[in-house]
């Protein structure tokens, strides 16, 4: 089973930490730094292979990282890059498409874009918007609200209120998790949790005699897997357990085959 | 008793709710949003005056924010608008020197300016840089690291030390707090807390009996004036009890010198 999943946003936004906490591994380490530690002139795509096994499946899951964006002072045209990799992976597998069995070669396109929103309390950035409306035709975008213990429960449930709302008037289509046979939670995260918001942690601390994965302040421990706390384990479940094969339909039979005409057209 | 302060940095940091905690105001509340809440194509600066008691002398407080700073996709020269704002206000100054006794004239100069950084917990972004060399021989230039809950105690310390690295070697030339009489704190305060990481908040939360400003997590209460959770008590200490004479006293015998000497040499 292979999987590729992009990674967007600007420095800082714990996106390393997320992806580390997601499939429990230490891809982002000292030796393997995360995409804001390296150096970068200009936005870079980067692709890193990582071999995980989850519920007795061995998954090849793709991270496509995008160091620079969102960094520089200028940032016009930030998404263009990330745009090109899209369109070349849907290129690459156009052209084996005619000539190989379909059904034997590898699929790298890309299957899911996690873009992570700065949680400023106010509403998306020009270049949140900018980003989700070049994008949301071309991959399936999950935005996520990134370093969610900065916000308070309040604030939080105003912030996603405001960002859906943005992204209804900019019409903006983001992936929006649909019900599947094995996941009655759906209708109800729709409504009431997007995007999620999440906290990632690459330390595990002791709370109560529990151990959990979780950020340690002097006022308390936030943690990961708690749903009182934050969204991680919601965005887990559907990400890998329920919804990754939908994100490989969707990316097959509605992001591809809009590429897929849209060049035979030309 | 007259003090000019300017409030700097990309929306969604916690300025309006810093300054409304400093000075115990609610200047920025619903009918009068904070910077980040108002339209803006451009940059724009604009001033708000509030009449402040503090230890029995009365303060005209001129509150001068940036509403669009950092804001856009492209921020080049967004502090352009900054700098000709600090430049009028020595122009005005140095056409009133001539003509009235100097004594006797308001001093509408820009005393000091607060500059939010991101929390990134990775160190200063290019734009920080850029407006911190363009701005720091016009003004005295006090970094924050904004919204400082976001991190914990090791990630502030690193972050700290990242920053000041990156500051010396930029060589730029911050307002350090140098000692005076009524403070013998400054010394600890540069080596050990520079720069300054602080929390605001609006709201008063009941914690163990006491009613403390603070942000009512579900894990825990980071409290605005707790030395152990951030350093808001030292920035009012030294902001507005010790320090708020040399900041008027640097801003006239240095910055405004430096003004004055370019203006006349051309
Ligand atoms: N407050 C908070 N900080 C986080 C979170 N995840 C990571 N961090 C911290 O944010 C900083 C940047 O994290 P990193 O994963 O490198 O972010 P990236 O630049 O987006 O890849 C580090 O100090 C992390 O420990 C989170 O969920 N909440
Ligand atoms: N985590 C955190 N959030 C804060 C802090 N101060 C303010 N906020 C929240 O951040 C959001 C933006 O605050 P605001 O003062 O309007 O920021 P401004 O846009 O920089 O003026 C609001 O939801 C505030 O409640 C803080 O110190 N820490």
């Amino acid at each position: 089973f292979e999987f590729t999943l992009m990674v967007v946003g600007e420095s800082g936004l714990g996106k390393s930490t997320l992806i580390n906490s997601l499939f429990l591994t230490d891809l982002y380490s000292k030796d393997y730094p995360g995409p804001s530690q390296r150096i970068k002139k200009t936005v870079q795509v980067e692709q890193s292979k990582v071999l995980i096994k989850e519920g007795g499946v061995q998954l090849t899951l793709t991270i496509v990282d995008t160091p620079g964006f969102g960094d520089a002072v200028d940032n016009s045209n930030c998404w263009q890059p990330v745009i090109n990799y899209i369109d070349s992976k849907c290129e690459d597998f156009l052209n084996a498409e005619s000539r190989v069995n379909r059904r034997l070669m590898p699929d790298n396109r890309v299957h899911c874009c996690l873009y992570f929103i700065a949680p400023s309390g106010h509403g998306l950035k020009p270049l949140d918007i900018e980003f989700m409306k070049r994008l949301h035709d071309k991959v399936n975008v999950i935005p996520l609200i990134a370093k969610a213990d900065t916000l308070t429960p309040e604030e939080c449930q105003l912030f996603k209120k405001q960002i859906m709302k943005e992204i209804q008037e900019h019409k903006i289509k983001i992936y929006e998790f649909p019900d599947t046979e094995d996941d009655e939670d759906s209708k109800l995260i729709r409504r009431i949790k997007m995007p999620l918001a999440v906290v990632g942690s690459n330390m595990v601390i002791e709370v109560n005699g529990r151990k959990v994965r979780g950020r340690q302040y002097p006022w308390g421990v936030a943690e990961v897997e708690n749903g009182e706390h934050c969204d991680f384990t919601v965005l887990r479940n559907m990400l890998i357990r329920t919804h990754m094969q939908d994100l490989k339909d969707v990316t097959n039979n509605v992001h591809y085959e809009n590429y897929r005409s849209k060049k035979l057209a030309a």
